[in-house]
């Protein structure tokens, strides 16, 4: 479902 | 960073300062709901829980420090400096009714079972409602400030933005996340009868006033 990620959104 | 996300943020931003400058120049906080800003000031702090341990940008940082730390300062205006102007009694949507299913929302659906997720997840489903109380406290009140308004509009502008943002990650970069996308689509929506009253009224220079 998600392409793994860093977090980098607020 | 793209356009959309940066305008986003700045949507964003500009709707805690227009919140700050209507508290601190009208020295009242009336029509303004302290539930949502706890709600926000719960969203933020669980989602920023990595602000000490994984560092993205020094623009990603100082945003979430000035994001916390103008939530807690807003809470702290509503309750206490500006506590007399504070109106309780039209603030009174039951917030338990949102952060019990989003809290076990976020048990179920969740990208991986670990705390930090799972604490993000009912970050991001809480900010979906947490402008909830405060529309409901317009809808009692009947009516809202035009300063109020726009802060409303920043606000709800600023998911919209996001949803772009993720339109455009999806096909430049192959970013996507659903738990996010959905979540911002359903709290874009719930600003949309305000979206409508903001652009149909407050552009034309009337104030928003809700058939009561």
């Amino acid at each position: 479902l998600s392409v793994a990620y860093k977090k980098d959104e607020l | 960073m793209n356009i959309f996300r940066l305008c986003g943020d700045m949507s964003h931003l500009a709707a805690i300062i227009i919140l700050l400058l209507k508290m601190w120049k009208t020295r009242s906080v009336a029509g303004i709901s302290g539930k949502s800003q706890i709600l926000f000031a719960t969203v933020f702090t669980a989602r920023y829980l990595d602000l000490f341990t994984s560092f993205i940008s020094i623009y990603n940082t100082c945003m979430k420090v000035f994001f916390i730390g103008t939530v807690y300062f807003t809470i702290y205006l509503i309750y206490m400096k500006f506590k007399a102007t504070y109106d309780s009694n039209h603030d009174s949507f039951r917030v338990e009714f949102l952060i019990v299913p989003v809290g076990g929302l976020a048990f179920l659906v969740n990208h991986e079972f670990a705390p930090l997720e799972i604490i993000w997840t009912f970050s991001i489903y809480l900010e979906s409602v947490a402008i909830l109380p405060q529309l409901f406290m317009i809808s009692k009140t009947g009516e809202a400030e035009t300063i109020t308004s726009h802060y409303l509009f920043a606000l709800g502008s600023y998911r919209a933005l996001y949803l772009c943002n993720w339109i455009y990650r999806y096909y430049a970069e192959g970013f996507f996340d659903l738990i996010a996308v959905v979540a911002g689509v359903v709290q874009t929506i719930l600003y949309c009868d305000f979206f409508y009253l903001y652009i149909t009224k407050v552009m034309k220079g009337k104030k928003i006033s809700l058939p009561a």
